[in-house]
């Protein structure tokens, strides 16, 4: 039965996209069947491994707003893991599915059928608490939390857990926290330092042990529709990706 | 008669919040009469200057979603230009504002009573092409587009100009650009080089020349609830920020 990993955080711009894409890539590497959703209207997980809009494609869009089987939309990437794409019209998914029966339940009733399929299902949630996030939300086992080690996003991490309480109490009891993880740590400032000790300090255990430095390798490798570990390999963010799979197979044999 | 700059882009964590705060520094500095309006649940735009969160202050969610007028909601700040602060609430405004008649266009109807009191009013949009970011884009005279030097924020330019063609041809005829805003360049890096070459060869004319440099100073200025030019005046992140300024008035000018 697959673990389901919502990779979410209001913060715009904290490494979601780039957590997602590098996890997934990394537990594949280490032989496990990992299946990546992207339900952000942006579809960056969906470029970030090389795969282009085309019209015949079925989405997560078909899937939550024309209710599709999502088996229709399971693509394969050349990196050993499943894709469901995501496409621009779920940008209007948020008034359309307003309207539908248990809106925040489509995605959990649209993975079911295929959890058995996989190891691990990660879900790429767009910057917002909205209704497609409370879908990922709703359908998941834990959340992973990406953190930049910057003030704004430090504030947000206490309305994000408010609103995980609510989706526990309301949709989904089982939801646990998978971890807090700090990204874009930048050694070569105070302020990666300060934030980083506040967040250890204040939600300790919650947070990885891995911490994702800045590196530059990260960010050029979308560009080449391709996984940091495809991209280069011994690069410190493919690194310290890899070391976060461990790292969550590792807590997954304690549970 | 104010001109008002709605600063936007569906990619998250591209400097919205730091240009709408530091642009509306810069130009109540240089002696304009400035109002900087936050419509993002995330309220970056009200921490960053040191407002903290009280139960009796009327925010963008009174104006908007009951309808409360804005002058109840308007808040001097310590740095010479207004502030009308956004709280959490407005997270489920998307939901709660869908069945109001003439939903779009809710924030343009609250501040026409008081434009002529600005020479700037500067929107925060928060990270998506929801209801919120519709209503600025609505209610703008002008768009102001923060780009990072990074690859996915390059590919989501072209899905905010297919929005920005909808709105002038639904809600706002007068829409124009007021420019793309490279922002977070870094120099080390071959990455910003390219993807601001990109962008100049594209859109040519239509990006500031001035360009946002990656300066920690800015990072760090919204700890301590400042626009940069308050925190560290010398450093190059208020320099960049100033001349903007300058160059959004010398713009203005000539139209
Ligand atoms: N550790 C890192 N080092 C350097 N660059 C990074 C790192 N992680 C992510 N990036 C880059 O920073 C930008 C933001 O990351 P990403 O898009 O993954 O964040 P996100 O939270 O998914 O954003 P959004 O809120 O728009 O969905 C991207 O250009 C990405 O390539
Ligand atoms: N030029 C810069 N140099 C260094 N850090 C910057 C710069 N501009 C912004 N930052 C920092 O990068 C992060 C993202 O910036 P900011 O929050 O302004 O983006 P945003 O587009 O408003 O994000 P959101 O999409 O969540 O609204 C913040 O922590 C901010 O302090
Ligand atoms: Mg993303
Ligand atoms: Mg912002």
């Amino acid at each position: 039965m697959a673990k389901t990993l919502a990779i979410a955080n209001q913060k715009g711009g904290v490494g979601k996209t780039t957590t997602a894409i590098n996890l997934a890539a990394s537990l594949a590497k280490l032989n496990h069947r990992v299946l990546l959703i992207d339900i952000d209207p942006q579809a960056n997980a969906t470029s970030g491994v090389g795969i282009q809009r085309s019209g015949s494609q079925r989405t997560t869009y078909h899937v939550l707003v024309l209710k599709e089987p999502i088996e229709n939309a399971i693509l394969s990437t050349e990196f050993s893991f499943d894709l469901v794409p995501s496409d621009r019209h779920l940008a209007g998914a948020e008034i359309e599915m307003v309207d539908l029966a248990d809106r925040e339940l489509l995605l959990r009733a649209a993975i079911a059928p295929i959890r058995d399929r996989y190891d691990f299902i990660i879900l790429d949630c767009p910057p917002a608490l909205n209704l497609l996030t409370i879908n990922g939300l709703a359908a998941a086992d834990s959340l992973l939390v990406p953190i930049q080690c910057e003030y704004y996003a430090l504030e947000g991490v206490s309305e994000l857990f408010n609103t995980l309480a609510r989706i526990r109490r309301l949709l989904n009891p089982q939801l646990k926290i998978e971890g807090l993880l700090l990204t874009m740590y930048d050694a070569s400032t105070n302020l990666s330092a300060a934030v980083a000790a506040d967040l250890r300090n204040f939600y300790s255990s919650l947070v990885f042990q891995t911490t994702i430095p800045r590196n530059v390798r990260l960010a050029e490798a979308p560009s080449y529709g391709k996984p940091v570990i495809y991209y280069d390999q011994r690069s410190r963010g493919a690194e310290a990706y890899f070391q976060l799979a461990q790292e969550v197979l590792a807590n997954d044999q304690k549970t």
